[in-house]
């Protein structure tokens, strides 16, 4: 017997180099929960749907990742949430984008799999099908974190620089092929 | 982002994606994760993918479907398919991140290109390993 989860955190803004003792055994108590709850499912012979699932949604309800509850903003100052979720049995697949409301996507994009023909909704059509299932639909102030607020601030900080020294030719040129590690995704 | 992928007793492999997405994002603009083939793709066949980075680049390189199609169609071991997109095709037309796959038979990779990754590992005998990069 061989199986296996692997799952991936990053958490966008927060770099290695940049982490403090105190934030990285938060990460690490949040992942390893992740792994936990997946595990027992797979451990009891549960599908490595439901393993993934149950992963992904406690790293949707920590706010430490860039993900449900603690997605960074928009410039519009909103958290627009995206997921997908596949099956390699069957090749089944679902997708919800643009979502705002729905307090985990990805349980959404399980619905899409599983409940609809399709594979893809976007924006109000996909938090109103995730409804009609039973999916928790939150208010969007639900994914509010201060550090990701603050984290468009600076970001827009960012752009204003930006849009200042394109008024210079070279300098603004090689500020902007530079700071590739400033897109925040 | 945050990713899943697994193999289970049966043999089924899944992948997981969520996100959201690039601060200060525009325009409805949309990343890879949701993108079937792109962030997220599982086949029995060969591996199940699940992909964080410069979502845009991935799109363009259809990550996690590559990767399955390099196994599937031209005998490439997952860690061999994984690494060459991760860190040859994706980085050639300037993008980066990194990703998480599992094959059929258990065997797994997590190539990656770019700081900030977080990865963790649970195995049947119920080892965990969590690491930050």
């Amino acid at each position: 017997n061989k199986y296996v989860l692997v799952i991936h955190g990053g958490a966008g803004t927060i770099l290695k180099s940049k982490m403090t003792p105190e934030k990285e055994k938060a990460y690490k108590e949040a992942l390893t929960l992740a792994l936990k709850n997946g595990y027992a499912i797979l451990q009891k012979g549960g599908s490595s749907l439901d393993a993934v699932t149950a992963a992904v949604t406690v790293m949707e309800d920590s706010p430490l990742f860039n993900a449900g509850k603690g997605a960074v903003f928009t410039n519009e100052g909103r958290n627009e949430l995206d997921a997908a979720i596949m099956s390699g049995k069957d090749q089944a697949a679902g997708a919800v984008a643009g979502v705002t409301t729905i307090r985990n996507p990805i349980l959404a994009a399980r619905a899409v799999m599983e409940k609809s023909n399709h594979v893809m909704m976007v924006g109000a059509g996909a938090e109103k099908f995730a409804a009609s299932q039973g999916i928790k639909i939150v208010d969007p102030s639900y994914f509010y974190t201060e550090e990701r607020w603050r984290g468009l601030q600076n970001a827009k900080k960012e752009d204003s620089l930006k849009m200042e020294l394109d008024h210079g030719s070279k300098k603004s040129k090689a500020y902007l092929f530079t700071n590739k590690d400033n897109k925040f995704g | 982002t945050v990713g899943a992928v697994a193999l289970d007793q049966h043999g089924n492999l899944a992948a997981a994606t969520s996100t959201g997405g690039m601060t200060n994002k525009k325009y409805g603009r949309v990343g890879d994760a949701p993108i079937i083939g792109a962030g997220t793709y599982a086949n029995n066949e060969t591996c199940a993918v699940s992909c964080t980075g410069w979502g845009e680049y991935f799109i363009r390189v259809v990550v996690a479907k590559t990767i399955s199609d390099m196994m599937e169609f031209g005998n490439r071991s997952l860690s061999d398919a994984a690494n060459e997109v991760m860190m040859k095709r994706v980085p050639a037309l300037g993008g980066d991140g990194g990703l998480i796959a599992v094959d059929k038979n258990g065997n797994y990779t997590m190539p990656f290109n770019t700081e900030g990754m977080y990865r963790g590992v649970v195995k049947a005998d119920g080892s965990i390993v969590v690491e930050i990069y």
